[in-house]
């Protein structure tokens, strides 16, 4: 299943609606530093279901709601769509006759999140299960965030081995 | 288990052995078990042979070997399982332009039809994608995306 | 010893305090004990507030960013007791133009007499660059110095 | 005492003797992947003195020694010299003559060592009291070899601490 959208809202440094569609191919992502190229990466890592918070460089699961600026007040929920091509025929039964699948997480201060398919309410288990069935959820080489080349090239023989039992 | 990972050691060192050549123009590369008799505690460790040069072990090569044999690694991880997208992020900073070049031409020919997601600051790498944008932050804090001209 | 941890502290501070505000226009940082109570024991820390964010501890910071903190650091170092020339491999590949346009403007103004050796594989600082020698291999494994034109 | 000039003869990469000539001001040095730029960086802080091999990216002393390639056959010696301009008036007396100095190290596969000053032959002592007194001996801050700056990112407070100290 192809990516054909992320919409970010009140995640980390995006406080207005930001919108990007991916075409085929490849896309860059340019910009100064700090500007939050590397917040779309975890905005994504975080839709596609990602629990543990050291995958996205904060301690906490409300680190990544928009926490304020020297204009504007921090937000009280932040949420992330992504829209997928519903194109390898793997997907549940129930979604056949969608041409776009679009999974939407969201996070409230007080901890609570939603998760949505299609703007229909669901559990995480739902969108898990729907990402196993299409291949889509094998997150650990698909994403190489910023600086993992270097623990790659300093990692002793048997971190590398982990490495690759991971990829069992 | 033992077979189990036997069988992930041999897929991956085959399609890293497959790599290394087209990253290492003329040189090549494996992966060798410290310990080949104990494979339930074995280590794994990344060789390279930059053509012209003897095989060594990673920690010996240049800044930019380096990280083109990491690159080609994770590479190697990802063809066993290939997901339908992509993310990287600034792997190529330390990459000169010819090894940009090449790491590139591994995307396109061994995942001609995944979506490739790039973060950089090189120059080379905006000029080879083919979909550009900008994210820049106007108003301090609050990030926005923009469109993006090359010259 | 008690006392001389504390100068150099301080003295490491007022030039991190210094250079900061340079490389994060409209910003500012400063290092902090970890145990004030305790001189010979305590840790020190990075704080860095990037103009319009938060003061805020150096791992929260973007990849460039934090690059450009922990240059000033060593740079805050350098000018307790600076030596005539200054040797810098490869600092500058996960900055910005903008930073490094910064960076080098640190180094115009602090250190004017000293010489810099850079090696990067960045074009902005070889633009900046007053002399450029290229180091290639024509034969393999074996160096050679180039002389290089810019266009 | 400003460096004028490093030759490298025989050390790691150059097995053809190279000259570089530093002129005051930012000297670039660029070029593709594995040429050996960082090389040059390890021959100047091996003829400054460097005693630890850990510094220079190898296990052994004889590793800076050229060690073969395709066509040529490993070195017996290696010897890189820097020229200083002796402008600075802190050079110890014996040396008021000279406009510049030039300070060279030696090492050959049987793990003996040579040094001279301005050719002539000396111990080790002599050069790091001519560098203590000239102020050309602080390394620590004066290379950031490739991967320093990751280093420091990545440092525990207590390592930070240890930085500190060493400027002292
Ligand atoms: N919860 C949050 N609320 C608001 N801003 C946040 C939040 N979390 C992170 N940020 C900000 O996002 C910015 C970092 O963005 P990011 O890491 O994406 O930069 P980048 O574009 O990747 O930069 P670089 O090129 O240096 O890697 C930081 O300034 C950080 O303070
Ligand atoms: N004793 C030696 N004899 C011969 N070659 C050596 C020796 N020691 C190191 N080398 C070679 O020098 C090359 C590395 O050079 P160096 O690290 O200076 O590259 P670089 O130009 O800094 O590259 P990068 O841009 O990737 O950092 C390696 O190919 C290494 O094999
Ligand atoms: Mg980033
Ligand atoms: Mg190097």
């Amino acid at each position: 299943m192809k990516i054909k959208a992320v919409d970010i809202l009140g995640f980390k440094s995006f406080f207005k609606k930001t919108s990007l569609s991916f075409l085929p191919g490849i896309t860059g992502l340019v910009g100064p530093n700090g500007c939050g190229k590397s917040n779309v990466v975890d905005a994504i890592r975080w839709a596609l279901g990602e629990q543990s918070a050291k995958h996205l460089r904060g301690s906490l699961m409300e680190d990544v709601i928009f926490n304020g600026s020297r204009e504007k007040k921090p937000l009280g929920m932040a949420e992330v769509s992504l829209t997928f091509a519903n194109d390898n025929g793997n997907a549940p039964v129930q979604y056949k006759e969608f041409s776009e699948i679009e999974i939407t997480r969201r996070v409230f201060r007080n901890g609570e999140s939603e998760y949505y398919i299609n703007k229909t309410a669901c559990r995480l288990k739902d969108i898990t299960e729907l990402f196993l069935d299409t291949g889509v959820g094998a997150k650990a080489y698909s994403i190489i965030e910023q600086g993992r080349v270097d623990t790659i090239i300093n990692s002793k023989p048997q971190e590398l081995r982990m490495l690759i039992e991971e990829a069992a | 288990s033992r077979e189990r990972f036997r069988d992930t050691f041999y897929k991956v060192n085959e399609n890293f052995k497959e790599i290394l050549p087209l990253v290492f123009t003329g040189g090549k590369g494996e992966l060798i078990l410290t310990d080949e008799s104990d494979l339930l505690e074995t280590g794994v460790e990344i060789m390279v042979q930059p053509a012209g040069k003897s095989l060594r072990h990673i920690s010996l090569l240049s800044g930019g070997e380096k990280a083109l044999s990491a690159i080609s690694l994770l590479f190697a991880l990802y063809l066993i399982k290939p997901t339908p997208f992509c993310l990287l992020d600034e792997v190529d900073s330390p990459l000169d332009d010819a090894n940009v070049d090449r790491f590139v031409a591994i995307l396109r020919q061994f995942a001609p039809n995944s979506q490739f997601i790039v973060i950089t600051h090189n120059k080379k790498t905006m000029e080879i994608a083919d979909t550009l944008y900008g994210i820049t932050m106007e108003e301090p804090g609050v990030s926005k995306v923009v469109s993006v001209r090359l010259n």
